[in-house]
């Protein structure tokens, strides 16, 4: 997906790590994360927003992410990811 | 819930704005102060929290306007993008810490085009700093999106599923109904209004309203980081930059609701430190008030601090050490606000407190650290943890304290008739632009 014009220097996969919904970039590998981590990440940002989960950036998200908001995550860390069983 | 839920052990939470927007023409430092005050309100309304404001660096909850890296791990990033923060509770030094981007446009009564809604933003993060998280819900204040103005402060509620989650974590204020659900009035609207701090008589000023520049006061007080000054029936107030907060003395038993209306003026007044209630004393007799309100079941009798009935001079809390201080004649007493006694080997002689004179007016603390001594028309100051008076005390209050040149008062004699005004020699008119102070009474 393309980077999300209003979001000031941020690319949309850091603003999905920023606030919670991508975890933290592996230390090995850098910023590269799966693809099917990424659509699960926009899918449960869009369903936070009150969007339709189309797992992609389309402009619907694009601007939600655009939108001025708290600093804060909407998924605390450590709650994404998989669990323990 | 994503996270454990953190929450405030205790219910009283001190606030304090560390720092104000830099470039905003339009919110002075009170009005920013107020719309935190409401911010705040919104949540204490419903729940069993009780907020008050403070001067000093210890504040649970210290507002800052900040911008870019402010090194909390949370940087700003300009004009939109994120706009505000607020830390969790919990054991962390920022807990309740507030912060936000002073590179927004904040506005108040502003439309939405103009910038963002400080008050809205406001009652978000400080739903944060009492411990909530971000919801999806579109209707709640805690969806992490900002989504403008949400009107007027006075008026704004909060929605249901807001309530119910801020008293999953603090349950219902004693004062509220939680059956009470959406789109159900409230069988009474809350009387907002009622708690606005209001010291400005529509009256005028009547005929026993004491002259500041020339009277002695009863009581001094530093109270939210501000200074009272009590005369008979009235009271003068100062800001915490020591900016008169208006002429007239406001009348008290039209700002301290609850005080019988017989009382005609008060011996002494400070503000605890452990709740920040403030206590009155008159003769053998205390009250107790949460903000400008009178609490249940007072006044009661000074015998509960352990002093005697025959009454109390000065009362003021010592920075220094936290404790609070008792004078009547020539002695003091001791007396820890935790353990809600005296503490043992007083009272003691008041000259210890060298350079004092016996028979005090009152005393307090102000925010400089230094302890304020009065009596008669002259005022003593200690400096921190000193027991002596500084060199070059006493001075006048009414010249230090409340705006007032050494020959000047606040109106003519009432007895002699105005020469200014019946013979146009304004020569004779006092005219305070020519002492330099131009003093306004306002409002946020």
């Amino acid at each position: 997906g393309a980077a999300p014009s209003g979001t000031a220097q941020l690319d949309s996969v850091d603003w999905l790590s920023r606030f919670g919904y991508l975890p933290s970039p592996d230390p090995v590998t850098g910023q590269l994360q799966t693809q099917e981590a990424l659509t699960r990440a926009i899918r449960a940002m869009q369903r936070f927003g009150g969007l339709k989960e189309t797992g992609i950036f389309d402009q619907d998200t694009l601007l939600l992410m655009g939108t001025p908001r708290c600093s804060l995550p909407d998924v605390p860390e450590g709650s994404t990811g998989r669990s323990r069983r | 819930a994503l996270m454990p839920q953190s929450k405030w052990n205790k219910r009283h939470l001190s606030w304090r704005v560390r720092t104000f927007p830099k470039d905003s023409a339009l919110l002075g430092h009170d009005t920013v102060r107020a719309l935190m005050h409401y911010a705040l309100k919104v949540w204490s309304d419903i729940a069993p929290l009780n907020f008050h404001e403070v001067a000093g660096s210890d504040a649970d909850i210290q507002i800052d306007f900040t911008k870019a890296d402010h090194e909390d791990g949370y940087p700003f990033d300009g004009p939109g993008g994120t706009v505000a923060h607020a830390f969790f509770p919990g054991e962390k030094f920022s807990a309740g810490d507030t912060h936000f981007d002073d590179d927004e446009a904040w506005t108040f009564r502003s439309p939405d085009a103009d910038g963002v809604d400080l008050f809205a933003v406001a009652v978000h993060e400080f739903g944060h700093a009492i411990g909530l998280i971000h919801t999806s819900a579109v209707e709640s204040i805690m969806r992490p999106y900002y989504q403008g103005p949400v009107g007027d402060p006075l008026k704004y509620h909060l929605t249901y599923e807001d309530k119910v989650r801020v008293w999953q974590l603090y349950g219902v204020r004693d004062s509220v109904s939680h059956t009470d659900r959406p789109g159900v009035p409230p069988p009474t609207e809350p009387p907002v209004l009622g708690d606005v701090p209001n010291n400005r008589s529509t009256l005028p000023m009547a005929r026993d309203a004491p002259d500041r520049c020339s009277s002695h006061f009863d009581a001094v007080a530093q109270i939210r980081g501000e200074a009272f000054f009590f005369k008979g029936k009235y009271f003068w107030r100062l800001t915490r930059e020591k900016h008169l907060v208006s002429l007239r003395p406001a009348q008290i038993h039209r700002f301290w609701r609850g005080l019988p209306p017989s009382l005609d003026g008060v011996d002494a007044v400070y503000e605890r430190a452990a709740d920040h209630k403030i206590v009155f004393f008159k003769g053998s007799r205390y009250w107790l008030f949460k903000d400008n309100i009178m609490e249940e079941g007072y006044p009661r009798p000074i015998s509960d601090f352990g002093l005697p009935l025959d009454g109390v001079d000065a009362a003021f809390v010592w920075l220094h050490n936290h404790k609070t201080y008792f004078f009547r004649e020539r002695r003091y007493w001791r007396y820890d606000e935790q353990l809600r006694q005296m503490d043992p080997g007083y009272p003691k002689a008041s000259a210890l407190w060298k350079g004092l004179p016996p028979d005090l007016d009152d005393a307090m603390s102000w925010s400089d650290g230094s302890s304020y001594f009065f009596k008669g028309r002259e005022y003593w100051r200690v400096p921190g943890s000193a027991v002596e008076a500084e060199p070059g005390f006493p001075r006048l209050t009414s010249t230090d304290w409340l705006l007032c040149s050494q020959m000047q008062a606040d109106s003519p004699d009432p007895e002699a008739p105005d020469a200014a005004a019946t013979t146009g020699d304004t020569r004779r008119q006092p005219d305070r632009a020519h002492d330099g102070y131009e003093v306004c009474s306002c409002t946020s």
